[in-house]
């Protein structure tokens, strides 16, 4: 298809903006709800002091996770993508576009809540972090094989409820190392903090 | 666009072969995890003796939602939808073909999870329930305006969870009745079966 070759020419041209200017970039994406703005909020608590951030959130409308991010001081720019259920590159573009990337070090993009086509479109980024959680049951992986084949690191957050859902962790886990032959995944507790450690050692940072 | 308005003519023929069989359909949706499945399988097992119930499990890949109706000794049909993130009235167009609609009363359709695609995309059903979890938040509403105002009933899944995720129900109650006039919305734990009656008599069954 014309729209994903034109998008990954695009993500190319974003990925080699980002480098020129020194800012490493993560795509959080995820289901609606699983817990990426506060996966977010709670990096950028850990991280605020060691390096300059920046953030782009995108919702099809609205503006509630941009107002939350831009509690902590940081520059965010909000992306409303109307009736389509994903971020692309294109819309990266422009959006980056109104961020000084010489006064960032990190940039967060919170992706459409949606673990279906927001896999077809790459962003540019250098990680891109899958958020889920376990209030979605256990079958995750096993329903959206293209999402989790495209993640560079996994979070089963809200790990705090398993037990309130009757799920067991362990099976997400073994169903991403059957996908995975190196695979990056971590529990987390993102109202508590819990995870968020190992997560920013697996993100490098 | 094209696509919309033949999607709307298939879905009155959806409607029409309905009629004719005099089977009344329901359209489950809502995002990844909400409960869409629970909440099937907790009005099979409250109505299976009052009516004979048929469904359609729509996933983009997989069958775990297919075998866990087909549990209860109902007819079921399982469509995978690949790259597309919602069902459309042509493949249930398709999919009634393997159902006689003449041997059953109730049609119970479990949409793709994703509460942005399928709002476009009506399926000639005669009520479309949107499932939502407290889980996900309490800014669901605000986020996903034309699903909610496509919406004939809401259902907020997981209400046991809502002091766990900070969640106040009240919120997603105001904002959706900012939206819809003579709003139906009911509070439920699909786990316990609460609430299920009062969802049953909002459907009229
Ligand atoms: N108990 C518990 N609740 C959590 C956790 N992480 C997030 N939450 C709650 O889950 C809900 C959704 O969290 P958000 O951070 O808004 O999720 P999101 O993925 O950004 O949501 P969207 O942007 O709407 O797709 C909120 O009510 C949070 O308080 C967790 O680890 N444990
Ligand atoms: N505590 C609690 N857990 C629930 C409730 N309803 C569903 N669950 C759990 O939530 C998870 C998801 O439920 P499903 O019925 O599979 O949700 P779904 O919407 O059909 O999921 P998809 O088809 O994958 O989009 C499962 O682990 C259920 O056990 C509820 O009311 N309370
Ligand atoms: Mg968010
Ligand atoms: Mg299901």
């Amino acid at each position: 298809k014309d729209i994903l070759s034109a998008n990954r020419k695009l993500a190319e041209e974003n990925k080699k903006l980002f480098d020129e200017h020194g800012v490493r970039a993560f795509d959080f994406l995820g289901a609606i709800g699983s817990g990426k703005t506060m996966i977010i909020e709670r990096l950028i608590e850990r991280l605020g002091d060691k390096y300059r951030i920046g953030a782009i959130t995108g919702d099809v409308s609205g503006n509630d996770d941009y107002l939350r991010l831009l509690k902590y001081g940081i520059e965010v720019v909000n992306v409303n993508t109307g009736k389509e259920c994903h971020l692309d590159a294109h819309l990266i573009q422009h959006a980056i576009e109104k961020i000084d990337l010489d006064s960032i070090d990190l940039l967060f993009i919170e992706n459409v809540g949606n673990l279906v086509c927001p896999a077809d479109f790459p962003l540019g980024t250098e990680k891109r972090v899958v958020v889920i959680s376990v209030t979605e049951g256990d079958d995750m992986v096993r329903k959206h094989p293209v999402m989790f084949g495209e993640a560079d690191i996994v979070v089963i957050n809200k790990i705090d409820l398993a037990e309130y859902v009757g799920v067991n962790p362990q099976i997400i886990i073994s169903d991403y190392e059957k996908l995975k032959s190196n695979p990056m995944i971590v529990k987390t507790n993102a109202m508590l903090g819990e995870g968020i450690d190992e997560l920013i050692s697996m993100m490098e940072l």
